[in-house]
């Protein structure tokens, strides 16, 4: 999981 | 599903395709090529996988919006992004693309394959194209680099061929990603379940339009998979050469998908 740090973070927010 | 899939697409394109082929004749002028010619390898390599990861991120904008993908697990969320985000911009060039004499929509302006020479070796001093080319000092570094260049632009010449709607582009896309015959997936009869019924509301599209022909004439998918491993091979060879180059010298999403 840490290693798609970025990739969660993107999922996670909301449409940007 | 139809409407969803254009949305999604439209939605998280940076350039409207009516722009895109608009401007499609504003070619960068020859001292512009030369400057980016004259760029280090290192300073190219770092300037493409920053407009790339730029292009990455669209595609996960895209994918977040598509029906039925943020139901997936997160682990095959990623794993459908890492295994597909490279080829959906691969696909989506196609628009950025003018196939009358080759050039691609990059950095606000159309470009050949002459512009990301500086990619595949150190660059020169400015000389023309023409003087340095053939010469002992052109030696190429990373020359595997040239052909992945010439393949890529290969590839967006075959589909502009093709004379894709931008809902045909949207489906394809979708399609690329939502891909259950991806290793590792946890959920794969979830993602077969979505890749189907993207399938059919594309087949049905393309019944609407009369464009059934459409399918027969795709580039096939091997195509797209040989260009992401070519990219990643010229991309172990770039860090062999340069070894001493810090990691954050490429932008972090792209140092976690590659």
């Amino acid at each position: 999981q840490e290693k798609h740090r970025i990739l969660h973070k993107l999922l996670q927010n909301g449409n940007s | 599903l139809t409407q969803n899939v254009l949305k999604s697409y439209l939605e998280t394109c940076a350039q409207r395709t009516e722009e895109l082929q608009r401007r499609r004749w504003e070619t960068f002028s020859s001292q512009e090529v030369c400057a980016y010619q004259r760029q280090s390898m290192a300073e190219m390599w770092q300037r493409c996988a920053g407009r790339l990861t730029e292009a990455i991120q669209q595609v996960v904008e895209f994918a977040k919006r598509l029906q039925g993908f943020m139901d997936l697990c997160q682990h095959d969320q990623i794993v459908l992004l890492k295994a597909g985000a490279l080829e959906v911009v691969l696909v989506g060039m196609c628009r950025a693309f003018n196939a009358d004499n080759r050039t691609v929509f990059f950095e606000g302006k159309y470009g050949g394959t002459e512009l990301f020479r500086a990619l595949g070796r150190a660059g020169d001093s400015g000389r023309g194209r023409g003087q340095a080319e053939g010469t002992a000092s052109d030696e190429e570094l990373l020359p595997g680099c040239h052909d992945l260049i010439s393949s890529i632009f290969d590839f967006a010449q075959s589909l502009c061929a093709l004379h894709c709607s931008d809902s045909e582009v949207a489906f394809l896309c979708a399609l690329v990603l939502l891909n259950a015959s991806r290793p590792w997936l946890q959920e794969q009869a979830k993602v077969a379940v979505l890749q189907g019924h993207l399938e059919v509301a594309f087949r049905l599209l393309l019944r609407r339009t009369q464009r059934e022909e459409l399918l027969a004439r795709l580039p096939p998918a091997g195509r797209l998979r040989a260009l992401c491993s070519q990219h990643l091979e010229q991309l172990q060879a770039f860090h062999r050469l340069h070894p001493g180059l810090l990691p954050a010298a490429f932008p972090p999403l792209y140092r976690e998908l590659f």
